[in-house]
């Protein structure tokens, strides 16, 4: 029998020296511990890594903390598209989803086009149908507002850049 | 960007990545998270790839699928594959970022160029890892 491994990332950027707090550092530990475990606990039951690795991913996904789900960040237009894929390694399987907007867990929604579908990729407003027509709840834009994440957009809206997940301007008024 | 990459007991690999793309994108940008082979991939002959960065770069390189053919065609361990991808190959067109990866014997490399990556990792013999790499 082989043995059973996990691993999880969230996120890249510059973290500028004073914007993480020991107290955020607790949070930010907190939900990553939460979701290893997660998913971990589903390959010491015997699950399959597929489950596991979206078992993990929700719980990122659930969090304000991280650039997607919840915590996504806002576009030019301000609003949120997400993006998420899923592959199964054992039978090349997988899906994907773009430029969706008010689903709570994207991860979710590929897993459902690489298992329900005959499709790989799936993207905007025709994901957006196919999530209706599996019975998808949409989120309010409101459970997508974050304070830290719409002043980095306020920050940088007019200048026509884009910027990373937790990257912060030198001069950032919010660093 | 949070990702996942996984080996269960049958050796059975998985890999998943999802984003809320980039602070302030417009005209329907997409990055690699969403795209099998950039940012996302999994073979139980290779292994298992879920990518975080500047996603345009990530795409050029086809990251994740890069990894896997260093490691099936040129024989790379996982270790390798992945300090060339992220060190070299990535780093000569200008591509910030990084990636975790796992085998179907549970090995998980977790490289990457640049500051502000979360990780967390439960390796075979059940240590976990918990770090932010400032």
């Amino acid at each position: 029998m082989k043995k059973i491994a996990l691993a999880i990332h969230g996120g890249a950027g510059t973290l500028l020296k004073g914007m993480m707090t020991a107290e955020k550092e607790v949070s930010y530990k907190k939900t990553l511990e939460a979701a290893i475990t997660a998913g971990y606990n589903i390959l010491e039951h015997n699950g399959n890594s597929v489950d596991a690795v979206v078992e993990a991913l929700k719980l990122l996904e659930d969090s304000p903390l991280f650039n997607a789900g919840k915590g996504s960040v806002f576009t030019n237009a301000g609003t949120h598209e997400m993006d998420a894929a899923i592959m199964n390694g054992g039978n090349l399987e997988a899906g994907a989803v773009s430029l969706i907007s008010g689903i709570k867990n994207p991860v979710l929604l590929a897993k459902d086009i690489m298992e329900k579908s005959e499709h790989v990729f799936l993207a905007g407003t025709g994901a957006m149908d196919y999530a209706e027509l599996l019975g998808y709840k949409l989120e309010p834009e409101d459970y997508f507002y974050d304070e830290f994440r719409f002043q980095q957009w306020q920050e940088i809206k007019n200048s026509g850049n884009f910027q990373l997940d937790h990257s912060v301007k030198k001069d950032s008024k919010f660093g | 960007t949070v990702g996942a990459v996984a080996c269960d007991f049958e050796g059975n690999l998985a890999a998943a990545t999802s984003t809320g793309g980039m602070t302030n994108k417009k005209f329907g940008r997409i990055g690699d998270s969403s795209m099998i082979g950039a940012g996302t991939y999994a073979n139980n002959k290779t292994c298992a790839v879920s990518c975080t960065g500047s996603g345009e770069f990530f795409i050029r390189a086809v990251v994740a699928y890069d990894v896997s053919c260093l490691m099936e065609f040129k024989g790379l361990s996982l270790k390798e594959a992945t300090e060339e991808v992220v060190q070299n190959r990535l780093l000569s067109i200008g591509g910030d970022g990084g990636l975790i990866a796992i085998d179907a014997e549970g090995n998980i490399a977790m490289p990457f160029n640049t500051e502000g990556m979360y990780r967390a990792s439960i390796d075979t013999q059940g240590n976990k890892n918990i770090a932010i790499y400032k």
